[in-house]
This record gives C-alpha cells, structure tokens and sequence, in this order.
C-alpha cells in the first residue's frame, strides 16, 4: 500500500 | 483460577465478530480487575485495543495475571453456538491448556459447552502513549458506518479533516471527488447528534477499508468516538455500556 505508514512507527515495544 | 459469566453474552459474540476480520491470534490479558486485550493486523496498519472491566461481569474471579492465548477465527467458530439470549462463562485454571466457554440459556434450559485449545503467541506488546487529542468527535455510529461504506465504493482512501465548526470525510478518485461535511450538532434526538471537541485542526488520510472492518463493531455502540492528532494514528473508539471500551488505532497514510 503505497504511503501507508506503519502502526509501530508510532508506538514502541513494551 | 478464573472465572468470568456475562449475562448478555451478545456483547461477547459481538466483540469477537468486531475483531476477527483484523487480528488473527490474540493473547487475552487476564487479570484480578477485568480483561484486556491488544493485537496488531498482519500488515502492522492498525492494532486493536479492548478493555472489560470485571465490574460489568455478573460473576468475575481471577486470583492472579493470567495470558490466554487464542485463535480469534476458531473462538468465533465456537460463538456460533451461542444463542443471542444466551449468559457466556468464561473458565481457565492455572497453566491451562485451554478455555472453558459455557452458553446458558435459563429460559430454555439449553447448556452448551466447548473446551477452546489455548496456543502460545509470540506477540509484541506495544505501549500506546498517552495522547491529548486535539480532535475529537463524537457521531452516531450508524452514520459513521453508512458514510464510511459509501465513500469506499468511490475512493480506497478518505482524508478527514476537523476544525472547529465541522468535520469532513473527503475523497477523490477516478469516479471524481467530493466530501462529506458534518457540523456540530447537540439536537435535542441524541441519536442524530455530531459532538466536535476541537482544540486544533487535524487533516489526514486514512485507508477506509481498515474503518470498515472497525465499524463492525458500530452494532455495541450508538455512538462512534474519532480521536485526532496531527502526528499520531486515529483511534476510532466504541464504549461497551456499563463493560468497557474496544478502540482501533489506524495509522495515517501519507500523501505520495
């Protein structure tokens, strides 16, 4: 999908 | 040891039918306050986020943290048996191998029940920062679903943009372009009201096939919560009455 960012770009691991 | 019976089990059937389509395999948290879970789509697009309190549940017992691990396709296969009437239990022991789940029906003395097989997910628990949202709106969630699903049928992609007087779903395509425009609106039918909390504008796009999948979930709510931030995902949030709260998180697309 182009431009689709990606969730975990925005939340980091736990 | 847990044990968790929900009178209206309906919600229950409608909770996993509202996640199924997204996430595939999902450890269920267990705890001595309530039930949560969170898991990501495959493609690492949008996570689902669900959090039931123990104090709506007519029975709740968990004496310690427990993790459930379960195939969403399969416990939906399972929620097929229940009938919509029907009061849900939900049972594990400690270590277990799988989930007890028990349909009642008091009225027609009809019990059904099925041992679930848990399985082991390496899943990564992502931590959802705390986000003051400068958009926030609040629409019937028959609306929301309805504009959703028509503008898909003209455009894989909405722009949705908020300021302080109205918010607009936007799309163009190769049929053409256009928008949707809702202003704010406390009518005194509750049903019909559009609530725009606006601290700031907020314009971005989103992928409307995910809000499709996440409006599934528009039958355990009247109303459908949009929290906006320039810089972060959209959270398109469902109250669960007395229960919870189920919220998707979708991450923006950006324009080529």
């Amino acid at each position: 999908m182009s431009g689709q960012q990606s969730i975990m770009k925005f939340f980091g691991s736990k | 040891m847990f044990e968790a019976k929900l009178t209206e089990g309906l919600i229950l059937k409608k909770i996993v039918e509202s996640i199924k389509d997204i996430v595939t395999d999902v450890n269920i948290d267990i705890s001595p306050s309530g039930i949560s879970l969170q898991a990501m789509d495959s493609s690492h697009v949008a996570l689902v986020s669900l959090n039931l309190s123990m104090d709506g549940f007519e029975h709740y017992r968990a004496d310690t943290n427990m993790v459930l691990g379960v195939s969403i396709a399969n416990l939906a296969k399972v929620m097929k048996l229940a009938d919509n009437n029907d009061q849900i239990t939900l049972q594990a022991d400690q270590e277990a191998t799988h989930l007890k789940i028990i349909f009642e029906n008091p009225k027609t003395e009809r019990t059904t029940e099925f041992n679930l097989n848990l399985i082991t997910i390496d899943s990564e628990h992502l931590a959802i920062p705390e986000t003051e949202y400068s958009s926030v709106v609040t629409i019937n969630s028959g609306e929301f679903s309805k504009i959703c699903k028509e503008l898909f049928s003209l455009s894989e992609t909405v722009q949705i943009t908020t300021n302080t007087d109205y918010v607009q779903f936007s799309v163009e395509g190769e049929v053409g372009s256009g928008q949707v425009r809702l202003g704010h609106n406390d009518s005194e039918k509750k049903e019909d009201q559009t609530i725009l909390e606006v601290s700031e504008s907020v314009q971005q796009q989103f992928a409307i096939r995910y809000l499709n999948m996440f409006n599934k979930a528009s039958t355990l709510s009247s109303f459908t919560r949009l929290c906006l931030h320039q810089e972060q995902p959209l959270v398109v949030e469902f109250k669960i009455d007395n229960l919870g709260v189920l919220k998707y998180f979708l991450a923006p697309k950006i324009s080529d």
